[in-house]
């Protein structure tokens, strides 16, 4: 007998937390504080507040391996009727946009409470205040994991006296502080190496056990804005729900209203392409006609290309100066490169190369990833970056390995291709990869420079 | 202004298809295809039916990249009922259940039916008869999208006039088969190496595009029996769920129902350990007293361990025909190894080394991994198993480099610790990774005893 069963999605990432990076409680604990890390930037960066985190950890039950997570930080906050599904409902979130976020799938927040639910059954306190707000939030929260709906435990306000804002938040998990603090220090380095206007407080458990990783710069790179989707990354789906809102709209103004790219001359040439008449009521669009819509939208090569308006690359002197702080090397080599796209969807890759100084001499560069301003620290065997740096010969660029060399690469999109849903590896795309060959090829090549350079110099300090 | 949005579950996998393997039109066609093989062999060999599998593969569509994919089974069929959930709605499955299958996320499907979907706005075509059936169904389905349900294009039914049982799906979809062919044939090949008593027929769109994988035995390995949780895999959601079924159930009886590896007499003996009184009713577990006791569970020593009853490995025998027939190699030495178990969920792991004949000889071995008879073909720079093969110090082993050797290394159990949706490599888990070591090595050791024998006899014949 075959007994079908629906689960909510609380119930399927609660019984599947390793596809999250939930895997044991020493990555646990790790995937704990770095979703709620990306989080906090997401919250200051994005709004041009300077970032200011804490992060304390203390043993809450050492005989059973429960330590308590604090994270607290300065920006926007959260609105109070929206604190319950945002740490209460999967799937729910304010970065389904086109924007770049480090966040993206809506479900962070949520792992986080259902590893800790379901560990040690003690529900997560958050504190925030929104920008200006009179009032403080405290709510005590669970997830009703059979209808993936929040539980309010407690609630209450206080007066906001001092013009706080932020948030706060306290949780209680199973996880392995000892094996986990270096994986957790080496985060929080590499994050502050492209953010270094973001300053750092991590308080572990024992007297020694304390991190400051201060700012070294106030300049921040330009928030993102928020776009429109550009023509070439819709699918029929996207194009579906673009109509229900307003069947009646006629095609040309349904073209320049909802996509990025498209003018009106753009959108009257393209509908001659497809030969359909600009004053349609676009809600006639429907099955073949509709399919082939989509289908010439996305192989018309007359949209201009993505803005990258929705983007916030690091920008070359700020990534210096993190790669510098962080990694302390002789020389440092930075490349923003212009915008790409794949499928309609804005991308840039920036690369930086570090040499010599405190670096240690290795076989091979060492590897720094990071998509969004997000660290790649696990799964580096499978990922495109690896791959690209190995590949390259890099006798032609005068390095003789045993060298002191280290490759930083950060992409940033509107939509990072993400392998799984603990975003620690980059899904193949071609355009993507491109990219990335020619911006280290690019840093390499300064590289070769400055080390020709550096032998005349020593060729002439020899005579 | 910051906008909150929810998403369902369909829309969530829609945008962010990645995570579960539809990366590009070539890694889709191939995930399909997989996603309704899997599925296949899940309905028949679990029901002891020797399975027949059917792929087709036409072009719908050259210009737009078209393919309409067809798979067709002769197992247990999908109740008339279930048909329109089964592939409408994801999070929905017959397998979230404590047994060993291929499935495991109730997503596969679904899967399937968005990626056509969005990409040629055309339904899935379904037609199945359960087992002695007199009804067969046909439906045509798609999916609401922002409901996660399904929405029923046609239904008909016909009368089951031969007894047929099985399902036949059709799905259109954007696909690029030529790039994508030798992956999905490699995949076959390698399903056939665990499954020999399985036949396949795969024809694609063009003459010789036809690949027929006979049968080459009939025997098969027992199915799996349905099992309870054991007490070491249990966390607080899954304890309160089962207090609600009956919570006047006495504390005794609710371990010895609910539990697999607990007698009357252990359970009394673990309900000293905690101090409880055998007769109180389990609903008066609650907060800290309910944490320690599931604590206090995973801790115990006393139970039974896992019974591997709810396993179905593929057996020494069966193993060794599979690799010869698919490998030819010179000779194959194959090992099931005796249960073992990780947080309370059971596993076996099995190896098979191939050595010489057809095996072009290598650099390093060839690697062939397996997750419930599933081959894993992608991501195996991160996989457990690679990291393995490549530590062991074949000279031991009398293997010199390069050498024409293959391992093949299966994993099964009633829970796969897989990395990601798109089910292509496993997390790292202690207790599996030394299960696979010790596998490798005694089939490594069978093989150093067959090369020790035969340059013994080399040297009889020298002399
Ligand atoms: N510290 C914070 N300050 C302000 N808003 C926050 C904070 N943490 C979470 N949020 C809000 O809650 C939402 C949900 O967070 P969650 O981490 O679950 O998802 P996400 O960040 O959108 O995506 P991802 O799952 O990729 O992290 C965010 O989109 C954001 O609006
Ligand atoms: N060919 C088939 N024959 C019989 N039942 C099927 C078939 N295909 C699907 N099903 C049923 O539909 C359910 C859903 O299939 P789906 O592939 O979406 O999920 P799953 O196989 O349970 O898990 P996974 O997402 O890991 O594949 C299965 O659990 C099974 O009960
Ligand atoms: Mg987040
Ligand atoms: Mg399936």
């Amino acid at each position: 007998i075959v007994k079908f069963e629906a689960l909510s999605p609380a119930e399927f990432f609660r019984r599947n937390r390793e596809i999250a990076g939930f895997s044991n409680p020493t990555r646990a604990i790790y995937q704990t504080i770095r979703e709620l890390v990306e989080n906090s930037l997401d919250a200051t960066e994005t709004f041009k507040i300077l970032p200011s985190i804490k992060i304390y950890i203390d043993y809450a039950d050492q005989s059973r391996n429960w330590v308590s997570v604090y994270v607290e930080d300065n920006g926007i906050g959260i609105p109070g009727d929206e604190i319950p599904n945002v740490f209460g409902r999967v799937f729910y979130s304010s970065k389904y946009r086109i924007k770049q976020h480090r966040g993206i799938f809506g479900l962070g927040a949520k792992m986080v409470v259902l590893y800790a639910q379901s560990t040690t059954n003690t529900p997560i306190t958050v504190r925030s205040a929104p920008l200006k707000s009179d009032i403080i939030y405290e709510y005590q929260l669970m997830i009703d994991i059979t209808k993936n709906e929040p539980v309010i435990v407690s609630q209450k306000t206080f007066e906001n006296r001092y013009g706080w804002h932020g948030t706060a938040i306290k949780v209680v998990l199973e996880g392995d502080w000892p094996k986990a603090k270096r994986r957790i220090e080496e985060y929080l380095r590499r994050t502050a190496m492209v953010a270094p206007y973001a300053e750092f407080v991590l308080r572990g458990p024992d007297e020694d056990d304390a991190i400051k990783i201060p700012r070294v710069t106030t300049k921040m790179p330009d928030p993102p804005e928020e776009g429109l989707p550009h023509p070439k990354s819709v699918d029929v789906e996207l194009i579906k729900q673009l109509i229900q809102r307003d069947p009646n709209m006629p095609l040309l103004e349904f073209l320049v209203e909802n996509f990025d790219g498209v003018g009106e001359t753009i959108a009257k040439t393209f509908l001659d392409f497809v030969k359909l008449p600009p004053d349609m009521p676009v809600g006639k669009l429907v099955n073949d006609e509709l399919v082939n819509f989509v289908t010439k939208m996305r192989e018309f090569n007359g949209w201009r290309r993505p803005r990258a308006d929705w983007l916030s690359p690091i920008g070359e002197d700020i990534l210096a100066e993190g790669v510098r702080f962080v990694l302390r090397p002789e020389v440092v080599f930075t490349v923003t490169r212009k915008p790409s796209s794949y499928m309609g969807n804005p991308f840039i890759v920036e690369a930086a190369l570090a040499w010599g100084g405190a670096i240690e001499p290795g076989d091979k560069p060492i590897i720094y990833r990071f998509a969004n301003k997000v660290p790649l620290i696990y799964d580096e065997g499978n990922d495109v970056v690896r791959k690209v740096v190995d590949e390259i010969d890099w006798t032609q660029y005068k390095v003789k390995f045993p060298a002191p060399l280290a490759i930083v690469v950060h992409i940033c999109s509107t939509k990072i291709p993400y392998a799984s849903a603990g975003k620690e590896a980059i899904a193949e795309v071609p355009e993507i990869e491109s990219e990335i060959r020619n911006a280290v090829r690019e840093v390499a090549r300064k590289l070769r420079l400055y080390i020709t350079r550096k032998e005349k110099e020593q060729e002439l300090l020899m005579k």
